[in-house]
């Protein structure tokens, strides 16, 4: 048949690898013949091809001895693919969309077998397959193909390669834990690969950045779905060890990533990962030189690097919805009828259920006064630059009562999502987190809350104490906010009634 | 509450709790330290 | 946000697919497509909390996770000379390249002890080589991992490597006594790996040409 034929260039293949290096002359020239011979003349040739390629792959790891080389036939198509992909001649079929004809059948295989073997499927030799591709594929790219000889073609690849890492990219979302549970071990160590994320992270103009997010979100989104108050699967508690780790090494490597994409990751990021979410904010540039928030003699006005905004990667302005238009007439010119409109439509249609410390539901969009708080703060910033600093860090400035009118109009859970939206601008010393400092503070003195002015305190400090008690990192704004706070002749925080009813919160606030 | 993150830094390669200057996402071996016992080739390049 | 039950809609949606789409109609791609599109219902609608059958297939990816040897760069042609050797029983059988977290020695300043390769610990290992044993790696292992760790352990020891001749050269500085006419003398030696696999000393016409040597 069709398919014992092409097994047969295939285990050649295999065994010529296993006697030559890899860059040898008959490499090249195996894939020459084959092309010659036809094996991949058609579109129905290259499917039946990748699906015995990768079924006999599959196979032989199973019945391999676990001690001995299980993965030969694997790391061969490997080369087999990263070879066709440089060698062929794409002037009539371009090399992205034969790269992902190969993808798909790779992924339709992978659904079959583990739709079929369910709780026996083994992700090995699949994580093999996309480990090994990306190493191939990392040694011939290097020094933007340098090792490629034929100038034109290797003009093309130079092209190619980021969306090498996008297709890569786009089909690990569809292989995502939600989607294949049974691959999320492998995902997971495949979307950190060294080999892929930090090529990700560098590609020009963060051109892999959009993909990251997305991934990260894929990740963030299993988690949050499967963390449940009362108890976590042990599963779920070792993929996010995983996720801990993972972050840490990016904020290690690429500070800047979490630093631009706050605002996305947090919006997955569930309630209850307190020390995550505080790894993501803690994260700053790499040259920017941080004063000790511990400092009883620091004054965040004086702290030249708040002069600049930090940069955002996606525009919050996107997620405001039916509610840009009020949002910007209102910081151009305030308006009680557009300020109404603004705080009646942070609601939902319906309740969604929430892990929350203290919920279990919300009925507030959260995403939206995220977007609000945020983009509130970015036109603030830039107003800031425009103008003077009087403009904004000023409490009739139409930047500060849209926010305090949130607070006014709305109920606790408004309240508490305003803040918490606040807080997490909280961050290294930037012009949000200088602010949005201010802005918390008056918040915290403001008279204008008549009668919900303790709600709103105790809003404040729930808030900002939770992210110190808990254990390291702390994000600078958050530690210097609280502080002033503590240092706060206008209230001592001592003398709150929600302070003093709770004896350990008492104790702490006394020990701060 | 979270953990004392310093033995996860560590056995990320990451010393004393501060951003180091080694990148360590280039050798990154997997992300569970369990998985993590040896040693991954990181990219390299050999000239002509 | 998706309404509660969703069963229905993606049904129709697949069946609608189904029916326009001509990747359905190649055989080549069932049953797996089918499957393929299964695992969407799952991603429109997650379930609440995780089914027994989830949680196995969680389990088992766990049981199954790839280790850092099954994410090693593949090789499937090896060197005869890098094969393992039978060696002693009472030698360790561990591999050299267990992760290690030590911390770089801070003496070191060399501007590549602060790479990627310092921490790992086959480049600590080579850099407690002799140079015989560098030179050794460096021709008798080409195009390997540990020929660019040896060339690099090399650089960092002041060789040099010549494009032209392929010869590492090592530039010797001496410092001479005060009062003479220069203040320093320049001597340069190359390792001769062709024929007598020894460093010898550059003849006087020996002239450094920037250019033909490789900066690494």
């Amino acid at each position: 048949t069709n398919k014992e034929r092409m097994l047969l260039v295939f285990t050649e293949w295999v065994k010529l690898l296993q006697r030559v290096p890899s860059d040898d002359v008959k490499v090249a020239v195996f894939i020459s013949q084959m092309i010659e011979k036809g094996v991949l003349s058609e579109t129905n040739n290259v499917i039946e091809f990748t699906k015995a390629a990768l079924e006999l792959s599959v196979g032989s790891f199973k019945e391999s001895d676990p001690t001995s080389e299980v993965f030969t036939a694997t790391d061969a198509f490997s080369k087999l693919i990263v070879n066709l992909l440089v060698l062929q001649d794409f002037s009539e079929v371009d090399r992205s969309s034969y790269f992902k004809l190969i993808f798909s059948v790779i992924t339709f295989v992978f659904s079959e077998d583990q739709g079929k073997t369910e709780n026996t499927f083994n992700e090995r030799p699949y994580f093999r397959l996309f480990s090994s591709l990306l190493c191939d594929w990392e040694d011939i790219s290097s020094h933007n193909f340098v090792k490629v000889e034929d100038q034109r073609c290797r003009a093309q690849l130079v092209e190619f390669n980021k969306e090498f890492y996008r297709v890569i990219a786009s089909f690990l979302h569809a292989y995502q834990p939600i989607a294949f549970p049974g691959f999320s071990f492998a995902w997971i160590t495949l979307i950190s690969h060294r080999m892929f994320l930090p090529k990700m992270l560098k590609l020009p103009e963060k051109a892999g950045w959009s993909q990251l997010v997305l991934l990260f979100t894929d990740l963030l989104k299993f988690m949050a779905q499967y963390t449940k108050k009362q108890d976590v699967p042990d599963a779920v508690s070792v993929v996010y060890k995983g996720a801990l780790r993972v972050f840490l090494a990016v904020a290690n490597d690429a500070p800047e990533f979490l630093v631009e994409n706050h605002y996305e990751l947090l919006n997955n990021l569930p309630h209850v990962y307190m020390q995550l979410r505080n790894v993501v904010l803690s994260a700053f540039p790499k040259h920017v030189s941080i004063p000790n928030p511990y400092n009883p003699k620091l004054s965040i006005d004086t702290v030249k690097i708040c002069d600049q905004p930090p940069n955002v990667f996606y525009d919050p302005v996107h997620d405001l919805k039916t509610l840009k238009k009020p949002v910007d007439n209102y910081l151009r010119i305030p308006s009680a009828s557009l300020s109404r409109t603004i705080s009646s439509n942070v609601f939902r249609s319906e309740y969604e259920k929430d892990n929350g410390i203290g919920f279990d539901t919300v009925s507030v969009d959260v995403k939206l006064i995220n977007a609000i708080v945020l983009h509130v703060g970015i036109e603030a910033a830039l107003e800031k630059q425009r103008t003077t600093a009087n403009a904004v860090f000023n409490v009739k400035s139409s930047y500060y009562t849209l926010l305090a009118d949130l607070l006014n109009d709305g109920t606790t859970e408004v309240r508490f999502h305003v803040v918490q939206a606040i807080a997490n601008q909280l961050r290294y010393p930037n012009a949000h987190t200088q602010w949005f400092n201010y802005v918390l503070k008056n918040f915290f003195n403001s008279e204008e809350w008549g009668e919900n002015k303790t709600e709103i305190q105790e809003i404040i400090v729930r808030t900002l104490l939770e992210r110190i008690v808990t254990n390291k990192p702390h994000c600078w704004g958050i530690i210097v906010t609280f502080t002033d706070l503590l240092k706060s002749t206008e209230c001592s925080l001592m003398d709150l009634p929600f302070v003093k009813d709770v004896p350990e919160v008492e104790l702490i606030i006394k020990h701060l | 509450l979270g953990i004392d993150l310093s033995p996860v830094l560590h056995s990320l390669g990451i010393p004393n709790n501060q951003p180091s200057r080694n990148r360590v996402l280039d050798t990154f071996q997997s992300p569970w330290v369990e998985t993590s016992r040896s040693e991954v080739e990181p990219k390299f390049f050999v000239p002509e | 946000q998706p309404p509660r039950d969703m069963s229905k809609q993606i049904d129709e949606m697949l069946a609608q697919d189904r029916s326009q789409n001509s990747a359905f109609q190649n055989p080549l791609f069932h049953p797996g497509l089918d499957y393929w599109l299964e695992s969407k219902r799952t991603l429109l609608q997650p379930y609440e909390t995780m089914p027994a059958e989830m949680a196995s297939q969680l389990e088992s990816s766990l049981l199954n996770c790839p280790d850092s040897l099954d994410a090693d760069t593949p090789h499937l042609y090896h060197n005869v000379l890098s094969l393992p050797h039978p060696t002693s029983i009472f030698f360790p059988n561990e591999p050299i390249r267990l992760v290690s977290n030590e911390p770089v020695d801070p003496t070191k300043t060399h501007p590549k002890h602060n790479d990627i390769y310092s921490r790992t610990s086959l480049a600590r290992i080579m850099s407690k080589f002799d140079l015989d044993t560098l030179f050794f790696i460096f021709y008798h292992y080409q195009g390997t991992y540990e020929q660019f760790l040896s060339a690099r352990e090399l650089s960092i020891r002041g060789w040099q490597f010549n494009k032209v001749n392929r010869c590492w050269f090592y530039k010797e500085v001496e410092k001479l006594p005060p009062g003479m006419e220069q203040s320093e003398e320049i001597s340069w030696r190359y390792f001769d790996y062709q024929k007598s696999w020894l460093a010898r000393r550059c003849g006087a016409e020996f002239v450094y040409r920037e250019e033909e040597f490789e900066r690494i």
